[in-house]
């Protein structure tokens, strides 16, 4: 996974907040095909690991592509890795190339 | 000619 994007880099949120905390938009079928980072909310998750930027676009969460994901369905599986109790984390690898 | 963009913009979902 990532391989074929050189600018890429896995940042590894811990759930420190009852947030994640970051807005996203697009997804397949919109201009911004690959769901960005919009906003980081202060006090959230996403703030406190300190290692997502606004406009990165979002490739892979917990190692399942975005790529073919229509924006309900990105932000879907975002929010139940975020929720699910099998992990304390949330993987993302992101992409400062949009 | 410029090429015109045909794709909606995406909304927005906080998460």
């Amino acid at each position: 996974p990532g391989l074929l994007e050189p600018t890429s880099s896995l940042v590894r949120v811990a759930k420190s907040a009852s947030t994640l905390g970051i807005a996203i938009e697009g997804g397949a079928n919109t201009r911004q095909p690959i769901p960005r980072i919009v906003t980081i909310q202060r006090g959230g998750s996403a703030h406190n690991c300190g290692q997502l930027k606004v406009g990165q676009v979002i490739l892979e969460v917990n190692g399942a592509t975005m790529r073919g994901r229509e924006h309900r369905d990105a932000a879907r599986l975002i929010a139940e890795a975020f929720k699910t109790k099998e992990r304390d984390y949330v993987d993302f690898l992101v992409t400062d190339f949009n | 000619r410029e090429k015109r963009l045909t794709l909606p913009p995406s909304e927005i979902t906080l998460l």
